[in-house]
């Protein structure tokens, strides 16, 4: 049974995208891990991001859309293609994600069509990361009933601390209401901008005090070679296997493992 | 009758509401301008960013939410509240945006509330800008068929790029379905960094081929003191008035309403 992590917050742009290409890209390569990505983002951004990888053996069955809107049992599976990276499949980017989403919400027990759709998936892979859009709302919130564990990116910015804290009220709900026992995995500072340190030791103040433990060790400093990679549209360790961004994103692999090793 | 431009793309944390709010207030304080900002994100961070100077006076009668959903002919004036800027008021962040949102999609005419609720307001003001969620969902088609032009920030990184893409395409289906004659006031290239030359380089390429003339001349440095402003909850001009970012976004504002003026 593969581990599910979620990765998730309300505010846009802090790093979503890019800490679930490259954790999955990390988590597969060289080990005999098998890694599923799966792009719940209608904006289909981890398909950007490795384009260059993807092997599109001509396609796989079906779309993630069809998937989660048809009646008959799919499952995430069926639309998972290969990648040139051992170990790693992915979803691919899927438009269609975001007209399904308002017919997904008018289903009976709408927040759990994706986590019926891996009930087989599950069983193929080792690990399942999935990289959410920019709200709350039901893709989100399938990805949350469906996950065991929720990764929250957030730079070091007021807006994006005050997202990430809608975030985790979003969690205790869905522990409260729907019983589905979804734990904090943790909270990734991304973007970390080594210049400017007024402003983050005051942003780092409220971080520590509001998720203490919660806070990854493993920052990730900005570094121009992640946007770099993904113009090329290939994880950091194929684009530049020693900058600063590829450590960062390793340390952060293994940190994230050894977590869901010991829950 | 006030000019209405939405600030609006698909991609999150390129700058919508760090551009929003500094142009609303660039375009009020100091001139006879009255400009009206529009919070239509329910992570309301309009309201976070100009926290220091709201003028509460007692709050507003209505929601933003409630307005768009009531079926009396409400205005969204009912929900501006003043700010100590002069000439700028603002409607308050509103969660219940986000499940409003699901509502409003199943009226007849879904596209077309908030328009309905400017017809008074809009004489009421000079400007009246709109922050947009980063999706292209009801609340965005809203502010796209209640507005005569939408200004587009991207910064400059692929994902970004694409991003901006999507939403130029949907303003094409806004114009020939829906007949709505809404203009493209210009692309704001954000957040750059100098220091990422040959990066920039290759994307600034791409961004003059598919937009040339619609890019705006300004463009936004990235600038430390524009998230230290937003932890104060101030525009720039108050924070740090003679700033880079300051200067950037006064030159931005003096170029977007001369295109207001000249179009
Ligand atoms: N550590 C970093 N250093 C430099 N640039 C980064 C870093 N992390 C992300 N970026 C850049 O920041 C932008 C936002 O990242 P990304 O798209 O992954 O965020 P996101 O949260 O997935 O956004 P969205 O909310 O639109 O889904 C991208 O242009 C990306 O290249
Ligand atoms: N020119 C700039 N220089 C430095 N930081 C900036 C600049 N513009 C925006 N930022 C920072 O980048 C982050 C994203 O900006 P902002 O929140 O305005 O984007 P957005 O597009 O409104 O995001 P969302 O998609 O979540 O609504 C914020 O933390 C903000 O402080
Ligand atoms: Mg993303
Ligand atoms: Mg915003």
């Amino acid at each position: 049974q593969a581990h599910v992590v979620a990765v998730a917050t309300v505010k846009g742009g802090v790093g979503k995208t890019t800490t679930s290409v490259n954790l999955a890209a990390a988590l597969a390569d060289g080990s005999n891990r098998r890694v599923l990505l799966i792009d719940l983002d209608a904006q289909g951004h981890c398909t950007t991001s490795l384009s260059a990888v993807l092997e599109d053996s001509g396609q796989s069955g079906a779309s993630l859309h069809e998937i989660l809107l048809s009646d008959e049992e799919l499952e995430v599976l069926d639309a998972a293609v290969p990648t040139s990276i051992e170990g790693l499949d992915v979803t691919l980017g899927d438009p269609g994600l975001a007209d399904a989403e308002g017919r997904i919400s008018q289903k009976i027990g709408k927040e759990l069509v994706l986590r019926d759709a891996l009930k087989i998936t599950r069983t193929h892979y080792d690990l399942i990361l999935i990289d959410c859009p920019p709200n709350k709302g039901t893709l989100t919130l399938n990805a949350l009933l469906a996950a065991d564990q929720v990764l929250i990116p957030t730079d070091l910015s007021p807006l994006s601390v005050q997202g990430a804290d809608q975030l985790v009220e979003t969690v205790l709900t869905v522990r409260d209401r729907l019983q589905h026992p979804l734990e904090v995995l943790g909270v990734v500072l991304t973007r970390v901008d080594g210049r400017t340190v007024t402003l983050n030791s005051e942003i780092l103040e409220t971080i520590e005090e509001a998720w203490g433990e919660l806070v990854m060790e493993q920052q990730i400093g900005i570094n121009t070679r992640l946007a770099q990679a993904q113009l090329k549209g290939e994880p950091i360790f194929e684009h530049a296997p020693d900058c600063r961004g590829a450590r960062h994103y390793r340390a952060l692999a293994e940190e994230v493992w050894a977590r869901l090793q010991g829950l």
